[in-house]
């Protein structure tokens, strides 16, 4: 967060009202959090908001504040952090500003939350798994506690139907109260069908890049530079060390699982003071490690740049290209040598790119709703963390550290929560669609030139999360309890819906059941028969939250042959909150199996610019 | 009779809170003593879910989920999986 809120230009105290802002209360269902942090320090707040209904029950040693409002815990024998990532996304959701905090230097600036004059309630269910039972448990208490934003960096990581999802269960009665939730999508990228966080209700965040890339150097004893990608903290002590591949340091295993530095395959004697090459990015680094050598160059076969963990000692990956040059240079000298050196920060001009590993759709619970539906920031993350004598950033690592890098959706979901708590602190009044909408709506457009198979929106959803414009959309699709009601008779009979919404729902029969496309979503998505004409039609209303008497006009975004038309194609409104409807239909022919058309609609007044990505694609 | 090898924490849905007086609790019990046989009901019942919707987590063989998931005041019913951090 040194970098990752100033990138969007989301900048320390930008239209931020601590007043306003200090009634928000942000829920964070995760491994706990760590309450003598810096970021959760209470310096300056007053008591909690006369709404709070929670409790600070985190168990023995562990003290709330007036920042931290409040403590649950489901597993374990406190609600403190056992793991350091609950922290992470508690103080990037929310935590104070912290001024002059790295990584052993890296990432240095200041640490904050996206509402740093929230309150936070934390609910640990991972310790460091997490039970479905328990995270049903910490949202019955999250939503009856009066929290107004959830995060919950957690996925099954496996498609679930939404009545057998505890998250999505969860999120639903919390959109019922009022509250939206925000959800990872999941680190199982870059392939197709991966997101498994598909409710409709949710937030699903994807993980991308910022302008701040962490890289590190090797040096070969001909001069070569390789930039590698670890977050590497580790100065070696000398200008240059032996080289050696993991084949040819072992006397016990076959060429091929040394050359990958299998655990057992690396000869103690053979690997201290030098630097091992291995073919695994993996297994590779834990295996050197505990065999005693200098430092490993890893290959990271995956060619990803953008994910880097932190390695125990002075350690690097190198994608293919950069790995093979090692390789020549190995082969071409007797005495090979090099060096690792310490990481340092660079500029990413090519941010913000979708990262490889976070979850992709389509969404294939319900086919039609593009799911994820934005993306925040989620890779080389510095926020807090859990400095415990127990824990350390790496297995293997015993350093001790009170903030910490780190990657994945896990990083982006509560960056997407911050977001949502600004935008609440604004608004008080709006409903979780709304939030979402606004969120959605006002991203900046992305694209997905990394992937080798770009999947374009099932890869950042409708694009990058844009907090400075969230708070003031010009139109929301708003969606209701009903409205989702309506959704969930498409799937379940009438009793059972009614036993969901708890009142006396009726579902719609035959031809008025419609279709999930027919949710007022803030995107438009189809499925389609492959190399057969189709003709969808969205229905969708938009509510003015801008300016009282506005006129937007209806523009198309499309560089595809499909046609689209937009009734009517100008919305006038005399007043706030008025609401209009309009139907919108995409036509075309013969899309070939696997594929996919992206376009887009905004509505634009002069003013706003209100953004709806449209995706229509085949199985 | 069921070992505890048998038995696997197990949600049960029950959906929204009933608008009108209710005691979750006891509904719970009543619920999950249909089915089980031989056990007490205090050793199996793990967590009840009544603040903010409805429902709970008992340790449940395969039998009994079947005959909570034909019951028609139950939404779903499915074994307590394990979720990740991400």
């Amino acid at each position: 967060t040194t970098r990752s809120w100033d990138f969007m230009g989301f900048h320390e105290k930008i239209n931020q009202t601590a007043t306003v802002e200090s009634d928000v209360v942000v829920g964070v269902i995760d491994s706990g959090i760590w309450p003598e942090s810096e970021s959760f320090k209470d310096e300056g707040f007053g008591p909690p908001p006369k709404r709070w209904k929670g409790a600070c029950k985190g168990g023995n040693n562990f003290t709330c504040n007036n920042k931290l409002i409040g403590a649950r815990y489901y597993v374990a024998e406190s609600a403190r952090d056992g793991t350091g990532h609950g922290s992470h996304t508690a103080s990037t959701a929310a935590g104070n500003a912290v001024k002059d905090v790295s990584f052993y230097g890296l990432a240095q600036g200041t640490a904050r939350g996206g509402v740093p004059s929230a309150r936070i309630s934390a609910y640990k269910v991972c310790a460091p798994m997490c039970m479905a039972h328990n995270i049903l448990a910490a949202f019955d208490d999250a939503i009856a506690d009066g929290v107004d934003i959830i995060t919950i960096s957690i996925g099954f990581g496996f498609i679930q139907d939404l009545d057998r999802d505890a998250i999505s269960i969860g999120a639903f009665h919390a959109m019922e109260k009022g509250i939206l939730t925000s959800n990872s999508a999941g680190n199982n990228g870059p392939l197709g069908a991966t997101v498994s966080s598909l409710a409709p209700w949710i937030l699903t965040v994807a993980a991308s890049s910022t302008d701040r890339r962490i890289i590190d150097k090797v040096v070969l004893g001909n001069g070569t530079t390789l930039v590698g990608s670890s977050v590497n903290t580790f100065i070696l002590n000398g200008t240059s060390f032996p080289l050696v591949h993991g084949k040819d340091v072992s006397r016990n295993c076959t060429e091929r699982r040394a050359g990958r530095c299998e655990e057992g395959c690396l000869d103690s004697d053979l690997v201290k003071g030098k630097i091992v090459l291995c073919d695994d990015y993996d297994r590779g680094n834990k295996a050197a490690y505990k065999a005693g050598a200098l430092g490993s160059v890893l290959y990271n076969f995956r060619n990803t740049d953008d994910f880097s963990t932190i390695p125990p000692f002075a350690a690097t990956t190198l994608n293919e290209k950069t790995y093979s040059v090692v390789m020549s240079y190995m082969n071409s000298t007797r005495d090979p040598q090099g060096t690792i050196l310490k990481s340092e920060a660079i500029n990413n001009p090519a941010a913000p790119l979708v990262a490889l590993f976070s979850s992709r759709g389509p969404n294939l619970i319900l086919p039609d709703i593009i799911k994820p539906d934005i993306s925040a920031p989620g890779v080389q993350v510095l926020a807090a963390f859990s400095p415990d004598a127990s824990i350390s950033t790496t297995p293997g690592d015993n350093r001790h550290v009170q903030y910490n890098i780190m990657s994945g959706t896990s990083m982006a979901s509560p960056h997407a929560a911050g977001v949502a708590a600004y935008v609440k602190s604004f608004h008080p009044d709006w409903s979780p669609a709304a939030i979402k909408s606004s969120i959605m709506t006002t991203a900046w457009p992305m694209n997905d030139s990394q992937s080798y198979v770009p999947t374009y929106e099932f890869a950042y959803g409708s694009g990058h999360i844009n907090p400075v414009k969230a708070i003031n959309p010009g139109l929301v699709y708003e969606a209701s309890k009903e409205d989702y009601i309506r959704l969930l008779c498409m799937k379940y009979d009438e009793a059972r819906v009614r036993l969901l919404s708890g009142d006396n729902s009726t579902c719609p029969i035959g031809s008025d059941k419609g279709s999930p496309k027919d949710l007022n979503y803030p995107s438009m998505g189809a499925k389609v028969e492959p190399m057969k004409p189709f003709a969808v039609e969205f229905h969708r209303r938009v509510k003015n939250v801008g300016l009282a008497n506005a006129t937007y006009t209806a523009k198309i975004f499309s560089e595809s042959k499909v046609e689209i038309k937009v009734v009517p194609e100008v919305l006038s409104f005399k007043s706030l909150n008025e609401e209009k409807t309009f139907n919108m239909t995409v036509a075309g022919s013969g899309l070939p199996y696997g594929s996919q058309v992206s376009a887009a609609l905004v509505w634009f007044d002069g003013t706003h610019n209100v953004r709806s990505p449209i995706v229509v694609y085949t199985a | 009779k069921a070992t505890s090898e048998d038995r696997e924490v197990s949600i049960v849905y029950l959906g929204s809170l009933p608008h009108e007086v209710y005691s979750p609790l006891s509904h719970h019990h009543s619920i999950l003593q249909r089915v089980i046989q031989g056990s007490s009901l205090e050793s199996l019942l793990v967590r009840s879910y009544k603040r903010s919707f409805n429902g709970f987590a008992a340790k449940l063989t395969d039998q009994e989920r079947e005959k909570l998931a034909n019951m028609k005041e139950v939404v779903s019913v499915f074994p307590s999986r394990t979720y990740q951090l991400q």
